[in-house]
């Protein structure tokens, strides 16, 4: 998950 | 229905003001290609049953089957184009010669020979839609985190497609997008290889996405 940090937060965010 | 109306369109090309020529080609698509990638994201949490596997196996389908989504929109978009280019944006079009300068001579070769595919069965737009999903649904994941959330995503979308093809008496169709897909994966996978390569020969800056997203291929 720390490699691929950016995808990660995408998925996460709401929005 | 959702699929379409969630679809999100396409970006325009920011043409890249730092240099010209053959580089400035391959700036600007891989700019328009991290938004694109962006715009993938969202558009994905969209897709009926997505939301609903676990992160970890969205994660895995976007890093395994984003090139393939990405580029039936690029299949989509060149199937009217004059002179057998490329449409990657309304903003950019690009000739074989114009691919072969920026060093994406196999681009050009893979894309073009996925756009004559579909522009033999006249795709619609119903159906790249489909087929997008589809593509991104059906990307190899391993180990897959929760089978069971996975199959019906992807039971889902097959069905709207058959449903689909079906209100219009066009079953025959459904087989022959589904038997299109492993030349989709086959060009997203060249296509890649080239991205990589060019990565490396020519020491091109890359959008921290898109460079995420590569090395999730390399």
């Amino acid at each position: 998950k720390e490699k691929h940090k950016i995808l990660h937060q995408l998925l996460q965010n709401s929005t | 229905s959702h699929l379409l109306q969630t679809e999100p369109g396409s970006l325009a090309a920011n043409h890249d003001a730092s240099t010209d020529g053959s580089l400035r080609t391959l700036l600007t698509l891989c700019d328009l290609l991290n938004r694109e990638l962006l715009v993938l994201i969202g558009w994905a949490k969209q897709i009926p049953g997505f939301s609903d596997l676990s992160l970890v196996d969205q994660m895995s389908l976007l890093q395994s089957g984003w090139m393939e989504a990405l580029l039936v929109g690029v299949a989509w978009r060149s199937q009217s184009a004059a002179g057998e280019e490329l449409v990657f944006a309304g903003n950019l079009h690009l000739s074989e010669a114009q691919c072969r300068a920026a060093g994406l001579a196999d681009v050009y070769e893979a894309v073009r020979h996925l756009t004559v595919r579909y522009q033999g069965m006249k795709l619609r737009l119903e159906e790249a839609v489909t087929l997008k999903a589809l593509a991104l649904a059906n990307s190899d994941t391993d180990p897959v985190d929760c089978p069971d959330a996975l199959q019906r995503f992807r039971d889902g979308l097959h069905e709207a497609l058959q449903d689909y093809e079906l209100s219009r008496r066009e079953q025959h169709r459904t087989g022959r997008l589904l038997m299109s897909l492993p030349l989709l994966r086959q060009t997203a996978d060249r296509t890649v290889q080239n991205l990589l390569w060019l990565q490396r020969q020519r020491r091109i800056p890359l959008h921290k996405l898109l460079l995420e997203m590569l090395d999730a291929k390399a």
